[in-house]
């Protein structure tokens, strides 16, 4: 999901 | 992860251990801005919250873990072991005024109105201001010793890399996410005054001193 996708990033 | 991703975590992580290297070192914390330092804990602390509900991957863990702790570390230097050279007087911006507005507006502007989704836009709200209170006291003395103008170049670059990853993820994987380009915008664009001083000062050998 897109909320999961910027959780990648620090 | 791109090449402007990963330069961009590397010179985050360059700026934490230069802050934290500076003061061991020289056993002092004299020109830091221990508030700013109390606001970075505060961002990591509140974004990386998802070490404890979901997994990303090892580089991903690794690195918030490393962030959080030097964090701290750095907290506990300047208001414990090294309490003595802490430069109170000169740090005197209200934090207040930063931390209330943006724990309002991360409740109002966010993706998902959940407990941990309102944490995480606090800290990216609250880490586009946190350096205030660092250039402020520089701002206040007028000068800041060299080691100090190379953390914060460090710290700047790091967001500058995040919004050329940003256009990089647009274009290649048709992500962006507006809170954290907004955000990482206003606080590149804090630190455009400090970038002309010090290319046009420190990198031609010249210690930072602002005119009287």
């Amino acid at each position: 999901s897109e909320e999961a996708k910027h959780k990648d990033e620090l | 992860m791109n090449v402007f991703r990963l330069t961009g975590d590397l010179s985050h992580l360059a700026a934490i251990i230069i802050l934290l290297l500076k003061i061991w070192k020289s056993r002092s914390c004299a020109g830091i801005s221990g508030k700013s330092q109390i606001l970075f804990a505060i961002v990591f602390t509140t974004r990386y919250l998802d070490l404890l509900t979901s997994f990303i991957s090892i580089y991903n863990t690794s690195m918030k873990v490393i962030y959080i702790g030097c964090a701290y570390a750095t907290v506990y230097l300047i208001y414990m072991k090294f309490r003595a050279t802490y430069d109170g007087n000169h740090d005197s911006f209200r934090v207040e005024f930063l931390v209330v507005p943006v724990g309002g507006l991360a409740v109002l502007v966010n993706h998902d109105f959940s407990f941990l989704e309102i944490l995480w836009t606090f800290s990216i709200y609250l880490e586009s201001v946190a350096i205030l209170p660092q250039l402020f006291m520089i701002s206040k003395t007028g000068e800041a010793e060299t080691i100090t103008t190379h953390y914060l170049f460090c710290l700047g670059l790091y967001r500058a890399l995040y919004l050329l990853n940003w256009i990089w993820r647009f274009y290649f994987e048709s992500f962006f996410d507006m809170i954290a380009i907004v955000a990482g915008v206003v606080q590149t664009v804090l630190y455009c005054d400090f970038f002309y001083l010090y290319i046009t000062k420190v990198l031609k050998g010249k210690k930072l001193s602002l005119p009287a």
